[in-house]
């Protein structure tokens, strides 16, 4: 159910 | 992308760049670390394996590249280069970063966002980042006078790391899904370990005169 945001920070 | 975030970037950016500056320029890498830039190194080789899965953009992708690119040329410098390997300070770089890396990534093992190879080793990344700084603060204090481009390097990287928060804080409040506790707590202990030094930055700043760290 949680699909986390995808990671876009370096 | 927010204008915290940029700036952290363009701050992490500048400081590889004063680097390479110093290393290319003064043909040394006296009172940096190796140590340092070794963790680096396996900080972003580790975190950014999402390159050859997953795409977000071009800014992110050409990002990533520079920052593994520029931290293997520099460790390859210290290590091999005929002229520059001369210079570097061993006998002031003797920090143990093979605990940090096994202290890491026992955390990475415990504390994760889901228990896959890539998440566990992107939150060993996190943490390693968190310390990796260690090895070169610890050099800078045991050499007492630090030279201005590394003075400038550690700064750089220091007011990086200051931006991601206000770059957090910013997200926190106009994003609903925005929570990277692992990222947030590891960031906020990472820009502490900088506060001695930019206290002493500072310091060294408003009186115009040259960077001394007290021994």
């Amino acid at each position: 159910p949680s699909s986390s945001p995808p990671k876009d920070e370096l | 992308m927010n204008i915290f975030r940029l700036a952290g970037d363009m701050t992490h950016l500048i400081s590889i760049l004063v680097l390479l500056l110093k290393i290319y320029a003064t043909k040394s890498c006296s009172g940096i670390s190796l140590k340092t830039q070794e963790l680096y190194a396996l900080v972003f080789l580790t975190r950014y394996l999402d390159l050859l899965t997953d795409f977000i953009s071009i800014y992110n992708t050409v990002m990533k590249l520079v920052f593994i690119g520029s931290s293997l040329a520099i460790v390859w410098c210290m290590r091999r280069h005929r002229v520059v390997r001369r210079s570097y300070d061993k006998e002031l770089d003797t920090f143990r970063h093979y605990f940090l890396i096994a202290a890491t990534f026992a955390l990475a093992v415990l504390v994760y966002e889901k228990f896959t190879f890539r998440e566990i080793l992107w939150a060993f990344s996190i943490y390693l980042e968190a310390v990796a700084i260690l090895p070169q603060l610890v050099m800078l204090q045991r050499s007492g006078n630090v030279d201005n481009l590394t003075g400038k390097y550690v700064f750089f990287l220091g007011a990086y790391r200051a931006f991601y928060i206000l770059n957090w804080i910013y997200r926190y409040f106009t994003e609903a899904r925005f929570t990277r506790w692992i990222a947030c707590v590891s960031g906020l202990v990472q820009t502490a370990l900088y506060a001695d030094f930019f206290y002493y930055y500072f310091i060294s700043w408003k009186n115009n005169a040259k960077l001394k760290l007290p021994a």
